[in-house]
């Protein structure tokens, strides 16, 4: 706990007036530590470590809290308003169909999402989605989608896997806008950040279907290589923002720091489980108080 | 991490570098820089190259670590495979029945995915892929149930490998970690001794949590080995060399693309070459 160790190294702190750069240095040290342990990425942490240091610096040492206390939350308002930001979808201002295309590496949650976020625009904002299944290279992929989009009692447009996804996404697009769906939701095929091919696909669904929001779907159980991919996925598409998925499990989630810090780019939502409604909200203080444990 | 003090400081924060960013973890990284860092002044080495190769040699020390692994000599063979959720365990079951094929195998696949939207569909894609057999219940039905009948079947028909396939679940569901349990139980009244091998597949992309998966699914079932996917991105499944430490599990396989033959076993030295490209 990282609450354990600070107190260990940071009591001196007590009756010293002000936090100074030499009775800190071991503070900053075990957040270091903690924050790596919580797997956000190693550069990432340098630079908020240096960010923390010129916070707490010259700071009064306030009489209610311990000092251990005090430096905690320094590095978790810091990581709040990191992590903060606007998270709103802007589609209302978009005229219909406003699309939102769902991109990622392999297994991130993705098609669940797609269904699930659906269900929570047709609820929370009275929006009439339709999912598109773009992934025609995924054994059953098509089919993992009807499946969840009947049980979430959504349409899910009827790709022909014999189509190429830049076709499709035209097609579904322009379907969508005669039938009055106001939303479609594209469910694409997970692909790596460095296939070049495919990466140049998204960016042609992109083209052609001008979505309202790009969203990154990504693994809150993801380490180091966040940076990689999130930095990748960014430059190559205008993302609008970030779903991380899995964040009902035991993972310190420090993916979500490290995607933040480089890219910019609003968590959105989380995904916390395997049912259609297991979706929230992107609460900042709560994914902190987790990379904090 | 570590206040080196023979060695130059930048050396040791390269090195620190390359092991933290490969997702070593912290504690696995302070172990290897202290050994390399004492076997350095042992040895009187210096120059960061063969630093560089010191280190690797440690790395090496901790995979080799881990008792061999070989195939029991059972028909059929009973292998489960498990993991969190979206890791590549249907992907890397299709890889693996290709695997056996190609040795002249019968393979059958039990689809032990119960719950998931078309994982069953997805599962029967791969079997016609490879030429498996498949032995599938409903949706929704018990997975254990699935399993006994496969291996039932396998023993009726002479089948040399029965692969089963599980539902993604995060180990912290105690619920979902029990059917696991049960899997395992009621796969054993239907041979003794199986399933004789319980694999976990880890995305190569978890961080530190893939430890922890590691620990629960061994708790929970006794793991005889891991398969590392996705090894064709751009992060280094470090994680391993953990596991490999505190828990001694073999790594036998990788996964390295989506395609039937993207599956390779398990080479130490290809694995460490691979941290430092
Ligand atoms: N526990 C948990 N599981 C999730 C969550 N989101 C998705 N999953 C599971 O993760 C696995 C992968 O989900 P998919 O939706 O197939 O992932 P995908 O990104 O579409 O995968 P590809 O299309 O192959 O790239 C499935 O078992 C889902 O049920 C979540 O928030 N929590
Ligand atoms: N690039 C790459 N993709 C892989 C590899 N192994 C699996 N995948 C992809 O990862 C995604 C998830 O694979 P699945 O086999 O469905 O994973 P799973 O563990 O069975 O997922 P659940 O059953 O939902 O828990 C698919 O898109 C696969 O094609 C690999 O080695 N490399
Ligand atoms: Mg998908
Ligand atoms: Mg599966």
């Amino acid at each position: 706990q990282l609450s354990d160790r600070l107190n260990s190294v940071v009591k001196y702190l007590k009756g010293q007036g002000k936090i100074k750069e030499s009775n800190i240095e071991e503070a900053l040290r075990e957040v270091r530590i903690s924050l790596l342990e919580a797997d956000v990425n190693y550069e990432v942490v340098k630079q908020f470590v240096e960010d923390v240091k010129k916070k707490a610096l010259g700071q009064e040492v306030i009489g209610s809290l311990t000092p251990a206390q005090q430096f905690i939350k320094i590095v978790y308002d810091e990581l709040v308003e990191i992590m903060g930001g606007e998270t709103s979808l802007p589609m209302i201002s978009v005229s219909p169909p406003a699309v939102i295309m769902l991109v990622g590496l392999q297994g991130s949650g993705k098609t669940t999402t797609a269904a699930k976020l659906g269900i929570y625009l047709k609820k929370k904002h009275k929006r009439t989605p339709l999912l598109v299944p773009l992934d025609v290279r995924r054994p059953a992929a098509i089919e993992q989608l009807k499946v969840l989009g009947n049980q979430a009692r959504l349409s899910v447009y009827d790709t022909d896997p014999s189509m190429n996804p830049v076709e499709i996404a035209e097609k579904s697009k322009e379907y969508a806008l005669m039938r009055g769906y106001d939303t479609v939701i594209f469910d694409t095929a997970g692909r790596l950040h460095i296939d070049e091919e495919l990466m140049k696909e998204l960016e042609e669904i992109e083209k052609v279907s001008d979505p309202a929001e790009v969203l990154l779907v990504a693994d809150a159980m993801t380490g180091q290589d966040a940076v990689n991919i999130a930095r990748e996925f960014d430059q190559r598409l205008n993302l609008t923002g970030v779903i991380l998925t899995k964040v009902d499990g035991d993972t310190r989630g420090g993916a979500a720091l490290s995607i933040k810090a480089v890219t910019g780019k609003p968590i959105k939502f989380i995904g916390t489980g395997e049912k259609l409604e297991d979706i929230d909200l992107f609460h900042p203080d709560r994914i902190a108080s987790r990379i904090l444990d | 991490l570590l206040r080196g003090e023979k060695i130059s400081p930048e050396i040791y924060e390269e090195l620190e570098a390359i092991l933290i960013t490969a997702d070593f973890g912290v504690k696995t990284t302070q172990k290897l820089l202290s050994r390399v860092r004492v076997e350095a002044k042992e040895r009187g080495i210096s120059d960061p190259a063969a630093l560089k190769n010191l280190l690797k040699e440690k790395i090496l020390e901790i995979l080799k670590s881990v008792p061999p692994h070989s195939l029991p000599d059972v028909k059929p063979l009973v292998i489960m495979v498990v993991g969190v959720n979206g890791t590549g365990k249907t992907t890397s079951i299709g890889k693996l029945g290709k695997y056996f094929i190609d040795q002249g195998k019968r393979v059958v696949f039990a689809a032990g995915d119960t719950f998931r939207a078309a994982a069953i569909e997805q599962l029967e894609i791969w079997a016609e892929r490879v030429g498996a057999r498949i032995v599938k219940h409903q949706e929704g039905s018990d997975a254990a149930a699935v399993f006994y009948d496969a291996i039932e079947s396998a023993i009726h028909r002479g089948d040399d490998v029965v692969i089963g396939d599980t539902a993604g679940r995060l180990h912290t569901k105690v619920n979902l970690m029990d059917e696991l349990r049960k899997v395992k139980r009621v796969s054993s009244r239907a041979m003794e001794g199986a399933p004789h091998e319980i694999w976990l597949v880890i995305d190569a992309v978890t961080g530190q949590n893939a430890l922890r998966q590691a620990q629960e699914f061994n708790k929970t079932l006794g793991l005889t080995g891991i398969i590392l996917t996705k090894l064709d991105g751009t992060a280094k499944g470090g994680i391993v060399v953990a596991i490999a430490d505190e828990l001694k599990i073999p790594i036998l396989y990788v996964g390295v693309g989506e395609g039937i033959g993207d599956l390779k076993p398990f080479s130490p030295e290809e694995f460490v070459e691979g941290l430092f490209e």
